[in-house]
């Protein structure tokens, strides 16, 4: 474990917890795109399979269940806690452009052919695409409110943190994952137009507007 | 079986 790694985690454990005291607090999920956070339970479910057959660390296990937890919590929350405030004309992005591709690229490039190494490679791929629909929504919306611009900035860093993480362990441990890195490259770059607003545009603003 | 490097990683 590196420090790069652990603020990773950090980060992308706020960026779930912010989401999830929002939605819970304003007791609203408006302008939150209920397709990005299924997605994302289906990254955890499909990755962290081995809870049930291998124990890593305390701190590898408690934050894989706290990760699932808050990510079908969340979509509870918003498919039938509010679901009236679930603004579904906006949160149009069709997922199974992004499912399909992403389960047969799992099938063809891959580490080992086996069901959990599968599932693992899906939940990466996955991943980084994860967010397309929550993007999608705020450029047809043209805006965010304040709160997800924080999510969206920790959930972005956690990944930038981890390709530094990468490259430590490429230094120092001569460590890499090809997948897992390529993968995060590209889930960072979706970020970069937000981080830039985010940015520029976050000082003072009460929303974040996106030119559409 | 010994653990696959990269599967440490959350």
């Amino acid at each position: 474990m590196n420090i790069f790694r652990l603020t990773g985690d950090l980060s992308h454990l706020a960026a779930i917890i912010i989401l999830l005291l929002k939605i819970w607090k304003t007791r609203s999920c408006a302008g939150i795109s209920g397709k990005s956070q299924i997605l994302f339970a289906l990254v955890f479910t499909s990755r962290y399979l081995d809870l049930l057959t291998s124990f890593i660390s305390l701190y590898n296990t408690t934050m894989k269940v706290i990760y699932i937890g808050c990510a079908y919590a969340t979509v509870y929350l918003i498919y039938a806690k509010f679901k009236a405030t679930y603004d579904g004309n906006h949160d149009t992005f069709r997922v199974e452009f992004l499912v399909v591709p992403v389960g047969g690229l799992a099938f063809l490039v891959n580490h080992d052919f086996s069901p959990l190494e599968i599932l693992w490679t899906f939940s990466i791929y996955l991943e980084s695409v994860a967010i397309l629909p929550q993007l999608f929504m705020i450029s047809k919306t043209g805006e965010a409110e304040t709160i997800t611009t924080h999510y969206l900035f920790f959930l972005g860093l956690y990944r930038a943190l981890y390709l530094i993480n990468w490259i430590w362990r490429f230094y120092f441990e001569g460590f890499f994952d090809m997948i897992a890195i390529v993968a995060g490259v590209v889930q960072t770059i979706l970020y970069c137009d937000f981080f830039y607003l985010y940015v520029t545009k976050g000082e003072g603003r009460s929303q974040l507007s996106i030119p559409t | 079986e010994e653990e696959a490097p990269g599967k440490d990683e959350l």
